[in-house]
């Protein structure tokens, strides 16, 4: 176990309890900054914890960035790992993210989907989705990228439980999703919303379950661009921006549709690297990098947010 | 636990719609057990799909008639899965 968050390890993949760990010793160094919400229970029963810093201030406005939702995407996980520490560091020392956590919460889910990331590690390293019982079939879980009450089930998403994109009996069937659902309700002022995916490098914004481009697209476009701008100035890495639906492919039920339709304006996903030499199984080395690359975007959406107040 | 030996990853690029189309038949065939690791979409978008050992020379197959082309990105998928838990115990220590 580290034994501070000082000599934790960042350049290497770590396991559900070490990276919870990790986050209990973040709480108990900096308390004045950092405290561990507990928003809900997975399918087998995990802790779903979220990581709050804040600066003090009753519902504050506030920031979301989720990583790991498909368990599989292991460097999702270890770039959120990586924030954590990068914010408690940078904090009174880095004038632009001071001056976010002065004004605004930041809230950072570092393992979305606990019962598939402990599954990769013991079990099935290629697994993707949630663990969740399906009736009638012998195949488990959903993906949790399906599974939100935006244009569900619809195209781009499968009725069929063996899919990787199985969809889920009903829109935030799974714990995981719903407990989600259920905190950005209950907070009522989140304003920027940050979900954190690998790989393909791309940026991209709502929608994807339809063509219908979002009221904020010029907006959220020119974000992009300056976010992408900024992740590329530090290692060169090349990314594609746009929506969902026009960049990739159409997908029905994903997580920042429907944040964006709870009108949280400023959604975004990312694909991290790599663009495709390793896929899910990018070594460890590229960690560091990929956070830091990745911290340059997020910082250019965060500012945006927190200077264009709505 | 899940071992992939022989699993290779093939990085597939599609010439035309058709091809994408051919792709979407070749995502249906649930007997192969392959898993795509990016969707066919457009022809501009290469797909990353893992197939089990097993299924390896049918794909390459239908992709050979299709005049589909490909290069394998991973050549054997244990291999790295090996390398990954190696370095997390090495670190460890």
């Amino acid at each position: 176990r580290a034994l501070s968050v000082e000599t934790f390890n960042y350049a290497t993949y770590h396991t559900l309890n070490e990276i919870y760990d990790f986050m209990d010793l973040l709480v108990a160094e900096r308390p004045n900054l950092v405290s561990k919400i507990e928003i809900g229970y997975s399918t087998e029963g995990l802790p779903l914890n979220v990581l709050k810093f804040s600066t003090g201030g009753p519902n504050r406005p506030a920031i979301w960035i989720d990583t790991g939702i498909h368990s599989r995407e292991w460097v999702t996980q270890a770039t959120g790992v990586w924030f954590a520490k990068k914010i408690i560091s940078d904090y009174g020392k880095d004038e632009s993210l001071t001056a976010i956590l002065d004004k605004m919460d930041i809230f950072l889910e570092i393992i979305t989907n606990p019962d598939g990331f402990v599954f990769t590690h013991t079990q099935n390293r290629m697994w993707r989705k949630t663990r969740s019982i399906n009736a009638g079939s012998s195949c488990r879980g959903v993906d949790p990228n399906r599974n939100w009450d935006a244009g569900f089930g619809g195209l781009g998403s499968s009725r069929n439980p063996c899919s990787e994109t199985y969809h889920g009996p009903h829109a935030n069937s799974e714990p995981e999703v719903k407990a989600i659902v259920d905190f950005v309700k209950q907070h009522g002022n989140i304003k920027a919303f940050i979900s954190i995916h690998s790989y393909s490098q791309l940026l991209l914004y709502p929608y994807g379950y339809t063509k219908t481009p979002v009221p904020d697209q010029k907006e959220l476009d020119s974000i992009a661009t300056a976010a992408v701008t900024a992740l590329s100035s530090l290692y060169g890495t090349s990314y594609r921006y746009g929506s969902i639906i026009t960049t990739i492919y159409q997908a029905s039920g994903g997580t920042i549709d429907w944040t964006y339709n709870q009108g949280i304006k400023y959604s975004f996903t990312f694909e991290l690297r790599d663009a495709g030499r390793y896929g899910f199984m990018l070594p460890a080395n590229q960690i560091i990098p990929t956070a830091q690359e990745t911290w340059k975007a997020l910082m250019v959406i965060m500012e945006h947010a927190r200077d264009h107040p709505y | 636990t899940e071992v992939f030996v022989g699993h290779q990853v093939l990085r597939i690029s599609m010439a035309n719609e058709a091809q994408v189309e051919k792709m979407r038949e070749l995502e249906t065939m649930d007997h192969l057990q392959l898993d795509f690791w990016a969707s066919p979409s457009h022809p501009e978008r290469p797909v990353d799909v893992r197939v089990p050992f097993t299924s390896l020379q049918a794909v390459k197959v239908f992709l050979e008639q299709n005049n589909i082309q490909y290069f394998i990105l991973i050549k054997d998928l244990q291999r790295l899965v090996d390398d990954e838990k190696a370095q997390m115990v090495r670190q460890r220590s």
